[in-house]
């Protein structure tokens, strides 16, 4: 463990609380695209299944149980509790155009041909894609509220430290994790953009309205 | 690279 890690996984943890906390406060999911929640909803189901047959530390477990618990009752805020609030016309990413090229990369870069590494590497695949829909419907709507500006920042600063953390392991322990470094790299990338306008609107105060 | 199911990161 090393600090671009922690930080990354506050950052995470954040990102995720802010969410929730926005949708909670303003009993709203308005610019919330429940696509992409359901598809982080699938990374973290697909990926924390060893959550029951592999013990790494009581760190690793109790943040696998939060992010698996808030992935979930964040979809039923979504799709239950505030589904008047959640606007469908604008979240029309279609999905199946991220799911079918992701099952089948996993399919043919991966570490290992069985069942719980298939589906990590589509995990680690699907992550790096599970904001498009999300950035699709800020695109489609051409704004998006400050509070979940800040949920995008966050949640894209996550991955980015830990290509940090990528780098430092790599030099302190030789650990080289292509899979999860090249996809963590797109992932990243996919944000550019918007860090560019969260950093030159966003943070003067003003709101991200996408020209 | 890591061997299978020895993914220790989240």
């Amino acid at each position: 463990m090393n600090v671009f890690r922690i930080l990354g996984d506050l950052s995470h943890l954040l990102a995720i609380l802010i969410l929730l906390a926005k949708m909670w406060r303003s009993k709203s999911c308005a610019g919330i695209s429940g696509k992409s929640q359901v598809l982080f909803a699938l990374v973290f189901s697909t990926r924390y299944l060893d959550l029951f047959f592999v013990f790494i530390s009581l760190y690793n477990l109790v943040m696998k149980v939060i992010y698996l618990l808030c992935s979930y009752i964040t979809i039923y805020m979504i799709y239950g509790k505030l589904r008047k609030t959640y606007d469908r016309e604008n979240d029309t990413f279609r999905l199946e155009f991220l799911l079918i090229p992701v099952i089948g990369l996993s399919f043919l870069e991966n570490y290992d041909f069985i069942p719980t590494e298939l589906l990590w590497t589509f995990s680690i695949y699907l992550e790096a894609v599970a904001i498009l829909p999300q950035l699709f419907m800020i695109s489609n709507t051409g704004e998006a509220e400050t509070i979940t500006t800040h949920y995008l920042f966050f949640l894209g600063l996550y991955r980015a430290l830990y290509l940090a953390n990528w780098i430092w392991r790599y030099h302190t322990e030789k650990f080289y994790d292509q899979i999860a470094i090249i996809s963590g790299v797109v992932q990243t990338i996919f944000y550019c953009d918007f860090f560019y306008l969260y950093i030159t609107k966003v943070l003067k105060g003003k709101k991200l309205s996408l020209p | 690279e890591p061997g299978a199911g020895k993914h220790d990161e989240l």
